[in-house]
């Protein structure tokens, strides 16, 4: 563990606070992805599947528990408890256009031809583009509340934050793990249109506006 | 097998 993949893990932890945070105070899911939220419960069942068999550590084990439970009560929230306020017709980014190749990109290129390795690569291919329903929803109205872009400035801060933890760990333990690695910094450049609007405009107070 | 990265990375 260095400071780079606590900052990540922890600034992960924050983002889906904040979601949650968003989602009780308003009252509301409103411009927030049910799809994105759904991919992101399928990358932590696919990934962390290793918890029936593996035991890494207890930060490990609590975080991962952690991140299944949370994103299944994310769910549970859109679909049940603000469902009214979740407008499908905005929402319409096909995921099938995602999880196809991705899991046709984890047969293909994995480290082990093996039911829980193929799992594995497929969540790390899935999570590097779990965002675009919501990208693409934000992208049609055209604006976000301020605390959406919290959210995603948080979440892209993670994943972010593990590109100089791979660049320590290789250094320090000449460990390098490819497939994560090139998702990783693919994940990471997704948000570089987000991050300039956030950095430019909701840190400087405004709201987020795209222009038309 | 010593070329698989040990999965113990969130």
């Amino acid at each position: 563990m260095n400071i780079f993949r606590l900052l990540g893990d922890l600034a992960h932890l924050a983002s889906i606070f904040i979601l949650v945070h968003k989602m009780h105070t308003t009252r509301s899911c409103r411009g927030i992805s049910f799809k994105t939220q759904a991919l992101y419960v399928l990358v932590f069942l696919t990934r962390y599947i290793d918890l029936l068999y593996t035991w890494i550590s207890l930060y490990n084990f609590v975080m991962k528990v952690f991140f299944i439970s949370s994103s299944g009560y994310i769910l549970y929230l859109m679909k049940y408890r603000f469902r009214p306020t979740h407008d499908p017709s905005l929402d319409t980014f096909k995921v099938e256009y995602l999880v196809g190749p991705c899991f046709v990109l984890a047969l293909i290129f994995n480290y082990r031809f093996e039911v829980t390795e193929i799992l594995w690569t497929f969540s790390i291919y899935l999570e590097a583009v779990a965002i675009f329903p919501q990208l693409f929803m934000m992208q049609r109205t055209g604006e976000a509340e301020t605390i959406t872009t919290h959210y995603l400035a948080a979440l892209g801060a993670y994943r972010a934050l593990y590109i100089p933890n791979w660049i320590y760990r290789y250094f320090t333990e000449g460990t390098v793990d490819p497939i994560a690695v090139v998702a990783g910094i693919v994940q990471t450049g997704l948000y570089l249109d987000f991050f300039y609007v956030y950095v430019t405009k909701v840190l400087q107070g405004q709201k987020f506006e795209l222009p038309a | 097998d010593g070329t698989q990265p040990a999965h113990d990375e969130l």
